[in-house]
């Protein structure tokens, strides 16, 4: 049975199709089977990098491992049972579609409450949750006081984790491994960085959910989107020499596969 | 007749509370009567900031030029004529309701596509887009190939914009002055950075818009949430002495206000 795992945060712009496509490319140059699932249906951000990628092997006869792209199945609303969703049909026809046959499904969420994105959290084996490293991402995990040092209590986004997590719960099924992500992280030494690092793992002890190094500011995270790239690929484009910053970049991007600790993958 | 701004992106965190929240500052600190709406009924990050300004302003004593933020009126659905939408009325009951006694609106738009926000847009007498420099955020207006050199066609929010504009035409209102500025820009010379400023100079000419000088990726411009402060604000608490990156922070602010082009705002 495919592991399945979703990487969802309300906020908008916290890092959430950069990380889904990173993580989905890192597993299938694993010599993983991984399907992924765009719950964005207007923006598709996390499509359209695929088919970048596409196009670019097309142009370039370059052979690259590449997960494979799944649109959710249409349903004839007349099927439905009595006080069935049509969204909670789709997503459940597409994951049962695809979870035969591949090691893994990625399912990225929309910067918004969708009921896709509801339904997506309860079927989670491992969700990640990207984070600006900035209070107002933190703002919707959880309130804190003006001087970020007493948690008041839980915000919207961490309340629909924790109706995903009873759910799971109810239905008998396992425990979502929570992580959470700082993104975009500044490289100075900088007092708003050590108090959101505070604040993070505060919070991590009163809601449950781990902690994992992430991402920081770096071009090479968005720079490759228009030709489907993304830094561990620069080896098979013949890009034989990595600057620093890439090759950090590297390390943040093994660090961060080390810490989600998925089944049978071996950084 | 109050003069309306608009923040828009469907594209999550561009930086359109973060922006809303400066230029709306920025207006009451020039004695302007400023009214704001936040149409992200759920996320809310504009009026979270403007609870922590009003808590900080108890807390501390110090009397700071603040906007008013206003809910949108609830609207009994029984009271709308035939085809009515109850979010269009709610928006032109709270733009009515506020626009007579304030010489601004301000009203931030949720990053994603909504009736509200759609309606928004077609309100604007200016409407700021800001934008992250990545082709991630630049893909939602317009594709571009991958060697990001020719702009294909646009994407689903300048149609948007689009419409909006259309609207405004057949009901005999001005146009829109639209403009784009980007946002968290690096500060090193890059590659990504030139490719970027060349493709959204290009899309400007192409489909009608500003472009103005934004913001670069600057701590000061996110750190100052949990107290509901802007840099702008950081004399009157006491803090006398800048740092550099304040210093550029506020040139950034000033420039952007001077391109915005008010009526009756001296910079
Ligand atoms: N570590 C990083 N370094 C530099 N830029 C980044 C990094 N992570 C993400 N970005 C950029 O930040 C922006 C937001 O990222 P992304 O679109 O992946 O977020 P998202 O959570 O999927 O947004 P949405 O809420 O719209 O779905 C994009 O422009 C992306 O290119
Ligand atoms: N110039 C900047 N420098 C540093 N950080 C910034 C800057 N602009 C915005 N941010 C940070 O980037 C993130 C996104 O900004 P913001 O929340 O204002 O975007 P948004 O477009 O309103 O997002 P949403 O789509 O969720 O409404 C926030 O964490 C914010 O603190
Ligand atoms: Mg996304
Ligand atoms: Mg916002």
């Amino acid at each position: 049975m495919a592991h399945i795992i979703v990487v969802g945060n309300e906020k908008g712009g916290a890092g959430k199709s950069t990380v889904s496509m990173h993580v989905a490319t890192a597993l299938s140059r694993l010599g993983k089977t991984v399907a992924v699932l765009d719950l964005d249906l207007r923006q598709r951000s996390l499509l359209r990098y695929m088919e970048n990628r596409q196009d670019f092997i097309k142009r370039s006869g370059i052979e690259l491992p590449t997960p494979t792209y799944h649109e959710l199945p249409e349903i004839d609303p007349s099927t439905l049972a009595e006080g069935e969703n049509v969204f909670d049909k789709r997503l459940t026809a597409a994951v049962e579609g695809v979870a035969p046959d591949c090691d893994f499904i990625l399912i990225d969420c929309p910067g918004s409450h969708t009921r896709l994105s509801q339904m997506a959290h309860s079927l989670a084996d491992t969700l990640i949750t990207p984070l600006n490293d900035s209070f107002v991402d933190f703002d919707l995990l959880a309130r804190i006081d003006p001087k970020a040092e007493k948690i008041l209590g839980p915000s919207v986004y961490s309340e629909m984790v924790w109706n995903a997590r009873q759910w799971r719960a109810q239905a008998g099924l396992q425990a979502i491994d929570w992580i959470v992500a700082r993104n975009r992280v500044g490289s100075q030494r900088m007092l708003n960085k050590d108090k959101m690092a505070k604040a993070v793992s505060m919070l991590a002890k009163r809601i449950g959910f781990r902690v994992a190094p992430g991402f920081s500011e770096r071009v090479i995270f968005r720079e490759l989107f228009p030709r489907g790239l993304t830094l561990l690929d620069l080896k098979d484009i013949g890009i034989k020499q990595l600057n620093i910053s890439n090759i950090a970049a590297r390390q943040e991007m093994r660090d961060l596969m080390k810490a989600l600790n998925l089944p049978n993958v071996m950084i």
